[in-house]
């Protein structure tokens, strides 16, 4: 059987976390 | 040979623990490499990609937003240990491109290139609205108060060393008070502060064990009052000799 797969899993996870503060 | 363009290797997250082990060695390599202003820190890791190297390790491209740090590329302190400048002081950040390469856990970075510029001045007066804005370097009043400043330092101790100005690293207009800000670094010579009284041009930067680096901050307050005299303030830190380290590029840029 045809399984949809989810794209989310598979984009990657950019940009990251601001370690200060957002310029 | 046939050319094969480069496969990715896998899609790495930015805060993967490896991209983040990565960022780490990149920004020690930048802080390193700084030629003026302060030091950084990593504030976001903007993209990331990963390249596989043949015949093993991975070649890495990332893009990396990092902060100025208040420690002067003088100061000895370790960047880790800096403080990131306050937004409110009209923070300065940089974009980085970084490549390197990974092999068994080692890095080592190939190339860098940042470009740094302040927070608009848009978003600055959006986010701090009663806050100084940064002036430019060369800004007149800004170099006035640095200049008189360094005189006023070398005037306070007849007895140490002569300092020259290496670079103004910072400064901005005091609107409320009717004054100025800067920070400067400096290098001393091979006078002391008495002969430079009388030949200053005679006076080169130091060497060897004798060369000293510092790092000051001054302000100056223009008086309310037609009679009365304006105030000037500075402070310098004289960091102690650190071997092995030289600013060449500062001293020929700016000294000589």
């Amino acid at each position: 059987p045809l399984v949809k797969r989810s794209i989310l899993a598979a984009l990657p996870e950019c940009p990251g976390r601001y370690r200060h503060y957002d310029l | 040979a046939e050319v094969v363009p480069p496969t990715v290797h896998k899609v790495p997250g930015c805060d993967d623990p490896e991209t983040e082990a990565a960022a780490r060695v990149a920004v020690a390599y930048i802080n390193k490499h700084l030629k003026h202003g302060y030091k950084v820190d990593l504030n976001r890791i903007e993209k990331v990609r990963y390249f596989e190297r043949r015949p093993h390790g991975k070649i890495m491209d990332l893009e990396l937003d990092v902060v100025e740090t208040t420690c002067h590329l003088v100061d000895p302190l370790p960047a880790e240990n800096c403080t990131v400048r306050k937004r409110e002081e009209h923070a300065v950040e940089g974009d980085c491109d970084v490549k390197m390469i990974e092999v068994d856990g080692h890095y080592k970075v190939l190339r860098t290139k940042c470009h740094s510029s302040p927070d608009s001045d848009e978003d600055f007066q959006k986010s701090c609205p009663n806050c100084n804005r940064l002036s430019r370097l060369n800004d007149t009043d800004v170099v006035n108060t640095v200049h008189a400043a360094l005189k006023e330092y070398n005037a306070q101790n007849t007895t140490h060393d002569h300092y020259k100005l290496l670079e103004i690293s910072r400064g901005h207009h005091l609107h409320l008070a009717r004054g100025v800000y800067a920070e400067f670094a400096i290098v001393n010579t091979n006078c002391s502060a008495q002969h430079a009284k009388e030949h200053e041009d005679d006076c080169h930067v130091a060497t060897g064990d004798h060369l000293h680096y510092g790092f000051c901050k001054a302000s100056f307050h223009k008086s309310a009052a037609e009679d009365a005299a304006d105030h000037h303030e500075v402070h310098c830190t004289v960091y102690d000799h650190q071997p092995g380290v030289h600013h060449h590029h500062l001293i020929h840029e700016h000294v000589e």
